[in-house]
């Protein structure tokens, strides 16, 4: 488990009396092993262990304080490199931006992702969460393919009491810039467009959401991430964020035991910011992202 | 990539990255190594062709280890299937391709809209229903899951029909109450039919990293699960998670998932998969 190998380079290093190259190396072995099984993608976990060592060598003496005497506590190398650990990781994850960005009249939101993350969930998470500030979300059911999607959109805007956008027989693209369109004169000022799961390998599907980023000039698009994803994480937010340029992302189903080392990933890959967290199935389990508890999940 | 260069420790370190990024984790990575190395030590392997071969021999035989034979959905009686995972995995399309599946092999298949808590969950597994030409039994929103699969099951008994898929909600295992849920539904099914489920197969999803051994054992504590399907290999996810979980826990993977389309499942092979990680 992760808290495995993190006590394991714990115990190691709290036999020695600093840190040197050497059981630097030994140490972020360990970490690399908690790493891989926290699901951070290979090359990240490279990069990481390259700047953790770089600190845990060169930085000079950690100081814990003055004792009674005014003289300058050390603090040992086997917390001295966790807290380094720790540090690197939650500077990794921030900074934290949870903004989301509305133009007037009427503002915009794009949910894309890989089949089966919550987009359509998160959705209506998202729309709670701007009608508690006082917004008028409206939902636009750009998933035509799915069974039952539109429906299932319908089912949310309901329980939210949320204007839901669908219209027979017009591709995505088309039908959410008329959404955007419409908003207003439905007395809404935010519009939610929730497109279908795709592959990011799927070239139609990804110029469908290309296409639907040019006739509406969303405000925000925010990809939709599995905390329980692996190593495609990077595959993944790659090809989203070239083709589209992500403005951040939510991680979804963050009330497993996922560790959600993907997180640290996609943030690596995009540099753009985690807004949300998915703490649930319910429509009010979305939390704004503070990069503590994703970095002590990630750590264990 | 890797045809015609000389074998060193570069080599094995690149086998390593390849197992990595497949999703195979680190503990199964090297136990899948190990093996290799002793070959090559015992100088079995002359190039590194014969390396790739060897690495991908062994996957095979850790994916072909469950002794299980084939699933059990043949022979006389109604076969009941119960199907579970985490949400979003894709239980309820792969309901709808396994009945167009076992249409084409001639059978009956009556399906069971056990998830009555999602949004449009019945809705969406009647699509499937619609699309096979095949009955479905479904309860009233909220209704208790284990009765409207009891239903099912009774259903399929009075018309004869030769299999039946209950699809279930998807739920996380880490959820004590709902995993409790799952028991009951496996109960309550063996109620309605002796001997039922006679199969239990937990999907996944490819895109899972190492949870997936998690979801594979906690499943299993609150279900005999007897099989995976794993989902969404059309996608750049090799589902590596799989070796390991074969290895750990001795359960066969029966299907894999290749699309959203009718026909896009297909009965696993160990050594496509193994072709596929390094493909
Ligand atoms: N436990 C938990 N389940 C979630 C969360 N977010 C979504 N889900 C569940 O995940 C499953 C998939 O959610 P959807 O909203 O349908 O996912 P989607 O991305 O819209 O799926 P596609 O449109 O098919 O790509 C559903 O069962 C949701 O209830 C979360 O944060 N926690
Ligand atoms: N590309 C691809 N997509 C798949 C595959 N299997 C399922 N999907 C998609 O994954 C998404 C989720 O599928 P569902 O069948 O709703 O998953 P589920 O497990 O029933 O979800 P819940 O009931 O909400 O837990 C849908 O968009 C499916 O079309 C597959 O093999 N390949
Ligand atoms: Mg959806
Ligand atoms: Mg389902």
């Amino acid at each position: 488990t992760v808290s495995k190998g993190f006590k394991s380079a714990r115990n190691y290093l709290s036999g020695q009396s600093e840190l040197t190259e050497k059981n630097t190396e030994e140490a972020l072995r360990e970490v690399r092993l908690a790493l891989l099984e926290a699901d951070v993608e290979f090359s990240v976990v490279k990069g990481f262990l390259a700047r953790v060592k770089e600190k845990a060598l060169g930085a000079t003496r950690a100081v814990a304080g003055k004792d009674k005497q005014g003289q300058k506590l050390k603090v040992g190398p086997a917390d001295h490199f966790i807290k380094i650990c720790y540090d690197e990781l939650e500077a990794l994850m921030g900074p934290v931006d949870t903004s989301i960005r509305l133009s007037k009249p009427v503002g915009s939101i794009m949910m894309v992702g890989l089949q089966g993350t919550g987009k359509t969930t998160t959705t209506g998470k998202l729309a709670a969460y701007l009608q508690k500030k006082n917004h008028r979300p409206l939902l636009v059911a750009a998933d035509i393919y799915r069974p039952a999607a539109i429906e299932q959109l319908k089912v949310l805007g309901n329980q939210l009491g949320c204007k839901v956008y669908t219209e027979d027989g017009v591709a995505p693209p088309e039908l959410c810039k008329r959404a955007h369109q419409k908003a207003k004169e439905m007395q809404c000022d935010v519009v939610i467009f929730d497109t279908a799961g795709r592959l990011s390998i799927d070239d139609a599907l990804m110029e469908e959401l290309e296409a639907i980023k040019t006739h509406t000039k969303p405000d925000n698009i925010f990809l939709v991430a599995d905390a329980m994803m692996g190593q495609d994480a990077v595959r993944t937010a790659m090809e989203f964020d070239q083709r589209l340029s992500i403005d951040g992302f939510i991680m979804t189903k963050l009330d497993g035991d996922a560790r959600g080392g993907a997180a640290l990933s996609i943030k690596e890959i995009t540099g753009q910011p985690i807004k949300f967290l998915g703490m649930g199935e319910q429509l009010d389990k979305l939390e704004e992202f503070r990069p503590d508890g994703l970095a002590s999940r990630i750590l264990g | 990539a890797l045809a015609g260069k000389t074998i060193d420790e570069g080599i094995l370190d690149e086998l390593e990255a390849v197992l990595f990024t497949s999703d195979v984790g680190a503990r199964t990575a090297e136990r899948l190594l190990e093996a290799v190395k002793s070959k090559l030590k015992a100088g079995e392997l002359s190039d590194v062709a014969k390396v790739q071969a060897a690495l991908k021999a062994e996957i095979v035989d850790i994916l072909d280890g469950p002794s299980h034979g084939p699933a059990n959905l043949d022979g006389d009686g109604l076969r009941v299937v119960m199907i579970v995972g985490v949400n979003g995995a894709g239980k309820t399309t792969s309901i709808g391709k396994l009945t167009h599946r076992l249409k084409g092999q001639g059978k009956t298949v009556l399906l069971g809209a056990g998830d009555t808590f999602r949004a449009a969950a019945t809705e969406q597994l009647e699509i499937w229903a619609e699309r096979n030409e095949c009955p479905i039994v479904k309860g009233a929103e909220g209704a208790d899951p284990a009765s409207v699969l009891y239903d099912a099951v009774t259903a399929a008994q009075s018309q004869n029909v030769d299999v039946v898929l209950c699809d279930t909600a998807g739920r996380l295992h880490t959820k004590v109450n709902l995993m409790e849920e799952l028991s009951k539904v496996h109960r309550v099914l063996g109620k309605a039919q002796e001997g039922a489920p006679h199969e239990v197969w937990l999907v996944l999803d490819a895109t899972v990293g190492q949870n997936a051994i998690q979801q594979a054992k906690q499943f299993s504590e609150a279900v005999p699960v007897t099989g995976i399907v794993l989902t969404k290999l059309d996608g750049t996810a090799k589902g590596g998670v799989v070796i390991g979980l074969c290895a750990e826990m001795n359960i066969p993977v029966r299907y894999i998932g290749v699309g959203e389309q009718l026909s896009d499942l297909r009965p696993f092979s160990a050594a496509g998969f193994a072709d596929a990680l390094f493909g």
